[in-house]
């Protein structure tokens, strides 16, 4: 056999390599191409909202500059006097818009502090927001977890569900973590907590 | 040099003065008036007499926008990077602006050339700008004022304006050329940037859909091998630095927008862009060599008895844009290859070929990787042409005995180790989606192997043709059927080398091939 | 080993990796909800 790196042992040096230092391989073997953020899948093409070289998600639709009739954008003589985002002010809906729409982004994080006010809690491993749902009975309750009803958030159908079921108290994104997006731009900051 | 005295405060006065217009709501409410009273303005001031102090106004303009965002970006502490870039945004964007309304409404509507004229006067100075201050500030260098200018002019005479649509073509090339004159080898600190420009999805989209008759194609290659050449050096080696891996990332990234939605393009340039890639770039490579037209159906490799020789698609012979035999030099080799092909003779020339691979212009490098590819693809095309002459079709029997395989057969067993490396993927480098060379190559391949005269060739065919399926996916159709064939057809008794089973790991990668193959 | 301009052009490249482009330079300035980006918990949605 050959003993330069010209041959099967050539190749075997990198495979063996490849198991502790996949960065030295990279080029060679390649890595998943799934993983770069992009919707391979779509039966569209994915230029039009490509991202970037750089981004590791395509654009979404608030990024795209679409060129749209004059009457839609901000009339010039009131554009420097709309009152700045105020996010206390705007009903549920218009906060789970800006949390589902606005990833990565502060106003997500913003939209994430003034639902926690307002008594909505974040399932980290559902990855749902849930709230009480008025007058339903508590059907069990530990110090770790409860039993009742709900109300979730349901993002695919953009509406509140009811829903039964067993809620851990672990699984909730605590004060604590929402409270890591204390840095918030003047312009969004939400209304002092409510109990 | 040799500013009139005055022009550089006049310069100044003007462009505050029209930040200050750009920004006011009545020039939002009627941006024509704003623009024809700014442009009394300058004519007042004498800027728009010569063609010289166009020049200057634009150049001083530019140096003073720049260095606004350098004084922006030196002040960073004091604020978020995004008030920094607003800040700089709100004059690099008016700057842009009056750019786009002076190209838009300079010379009358049916006078095009001025338009094209002064966009592309412009899109020189500031690259000329851009290039002197990369010498000058070197690593200090800042992208954003110039990324900004760009991506923001090009945007604004890509609205779909009538005035605008009749010189698209036009501002697209002058894009094109200042790009190229930019490209990442020449300004290797604006290439994050230039990346991203090229990579817009306003650029691919006017580039290679919007344009008819795939009029921008050949521009938008020439950028991408401007970025292979750049790339090239630096992935030579296993092990890339952050920075090169981003940037590695970034190019794959484009390149998959590419395979997803103009995989007619990639094919068509493949040669070129192949040719400027390094060797163990293996799965950027196949991602190139993976794309087929949207309209071919592929049959599945790992079809049972797939019978390739059957298949419509392989008496087609695929587009090629390069000017294979031009690439051919000196032209006295080029003479006596085409007397070998014609005649078969004289020997020798056989035994000269090697001599030729070898003279490399490149440093570091023992091969001329260009010349062989080119005269790989070259004898290729030539023999399937002679075999059709004389109305039979490439097959394992047919691509025999004849002065094109004396040529692979001699390079196969004449080369060293590196040589034939660098031989065998060129031939690999044609094992694409189903038509006439991926055929007359698959054939030569397996036509090597099993004439081998030693088992060192064999070893390399193996290795040429594993090392491309190891990789992550995607995995060329052509490429795939020669290995299945190799691995399955008892004739070329593949399991029975020593390099099939001379480790645990490549005798198990063998059987999963096998396995997915039965 | 890389040849003196290559080393220039690794020298430059690996500068510009600290002046990265930023999504919203290729984007119109958008005075109102401009993109802000900010780290967010991995739970939330990313896309």
């Amino acid at each position: 056999m050959l003993k330069d790196q010209f041959g099967i042992t050539g190749l075997l040096s990198f495979i063996r390599v490849a198991e502790t230092q996949s960065d030295l391989v990279s080029l060679s073997l390649g890595q998943d191409l799934k993983t770069l953020g992009m919707n391979l899948n779509s039966v569209e093409s994915v230029y039009p909202n490509f991202g970037g070289p750089f981004a590791e998600m395509p654009c979404r639709p608030q990024d795209i500059d679409y060129h749209v009739p004059s009457e839609y954008l901000i009339n010039s003589s009131i554009r420097g006097k709309l009152p700045a985002p105020k996010l206390s002010m705007y009903k549920d809906d218009l906060l789970f818009y800006f949390f589902y729409n606005c990833p990565g982004d502060a106003i997500q994080a913003a939209a994430a502090v003034e639902l926690y006010n307002r008594d909505w809690r974040y399932h980290t491993e559902e990855k749902l927001w849930l709230t009480r749902a008025p007058g339903a009975p508590l059907v069990e309750k530990t110090s770790t977890y409860e039993r009742s009803t709900y109300f979730i958030f349901d993002p695919s159908r953009w509406s509140k569900v009811g829903k039964e079921f067993m809620l851990e108290y672990s699984k909730l994104e605590d004060r604590q973590g929402v409270s890591q997006h204390v840095f918030m731009p003047q312009t969004m900051s939400s209304s002092p907590s409510q109990s | 040099f040799d500013d009139p005295q005055g022009l550089l405060e006049k310069t100044e006065y003007l462009l505050r003065e029209w930040v200050n217009i750009f920004h006011s709501p009545s020039a939002s409410r009627d941006p024509t008036k704003a623009f024809s009273v700014f442009v009394h303005q300058m004519n007042v001031h004498g800027i728009l007499k010569t063609d010289d102090l166009i020049t200057r106004f634009f150049r001083l303009s530019t140096q003073m926008c720049v260095d606004l965002c350098y004084r922006a970006l030196a002040d960073q502490n004091s604020s978020t990077p995004v008030l920094v870039r607003t800040k700089c945004f709100h004059t690099l964007d008016a700057f842009v602006r009056l750019i786009a309304l002076l190209v838009k409404h300079s010379g009358d509507a049916s006078n095009n050339a001025t338009k094209v004229n002064l966009l592309n006067k412009v899109l020189g100075i500031v690259a000329g700008v851009l290039l002197q201050d990369h010498e000058v500030h070197l690593t200090e260098f800042q992208q954003l004022p110039y990324h900004r200018i760009f991506i923001i002019l090009f945007l604004e005479l890509n609205t779909p304006e009538p005035v605008l649509e009749v010189i698209n073509f036009q501002v697209l090339t002058a894009f094109c050329h200042t790009l190229h004159i930019l490209r990442p080898s020449h300004a290797p600190a604006f290439a994050y940037a230039w990346l991203e420009l090229v990579s817009h999805r306003v650029f691919i989209g006017r580039m290679l859909a919007i344009t008819p008759q795939q009029k921008g194609w050949g521009m938008y290659a020439q950028l991408l091998i401007d970025l292979f050449k750049f790339l090239a050096p630096f992935l030579r080696n296993a092990e890339l630095s952050k920075p090169v891996a981003l940037f590695y990332k970034g190019t794959l990234r484009v390149l998959l927008v590419l395979l997803h939605d103009f995989p007619e393009f990639l094919c068509d340039y493949h040669y070129s862009f192949c040719d400027v890639i390094p060797p163990n770039c293996i799965q950027m490579r196949n991602l190139i060599l993976s794309a087929f037209p949207r309209n071919m159906r592929l049959p599945d490799p790992f079809t049972p008895n797939l019978k390739v020789d059957m298949l419509q698609e392989i008496n087609h012979a695929p587009r090629v844009l390069s000017n294979i035999a031009s690439l051919i030099q000196p032209a006295s080799f080029k003479k006596d290859l085409d007397n070998y092909l014609k005649a078969r003779a004289p020997v020798t020339f056989l035994s000269e070929l090697r001599g030729h691979l070898q003279v490399s212009h490149e440093p570091g490098l023992r091969y001329n990787i260009k010349l062989m590819n080119a005269l790989v693809l070259y004898v290729g095309t030539q023999a399937i042409a002679h075999i059709r002459s004389k109305t039979l079709q490439p097959n394992m029997t047919t691509i025999a005995h004849s002065a094109h395989m004396d040529i692979f057969q001699n390079l196969a067993v004449d080369l060293d180790t590196e040589g034939r490396y660098l031989f065998l993927n060129a031939i690999a480098n044609q094992l694409r989606y189903p038509n006439s060379h991926t055929h007359y190559f698959s054939c030569t391949l397996l036509y090597l192997f099993a004439e081998a005269n030693s088992e060192a060739i064999q070893e390399q065919i193996t290795r040429v043709l594993l090392e491309r399926l190891i990789v992550n996916r995607p995995h060329p159709w052509g490429l795939l059927i020669t290995f299945i064939e190799l691995i399955k057809n008892p004739i070329y008794k593949f399991w029975n080398h020593e390099f099939v089973h001379c480790a645990p790991e490549i005798e198990k990668l063998f059987e999963s091939v096998a396995r997915s193959c039965m | 080993p890389l040849q003196r301009e290559h080393q220039f052009q690794l020298q430059m490249l690996e500068a510009a990796y600290y002046h990265l482009p930023h999504p919203s330079d290729s984007e119109k300035l958008r005075a109102y909800l401009p993109r802000n980006p900010y780290p967010l918990p991995h739970y939330y949605p990313q896309q």
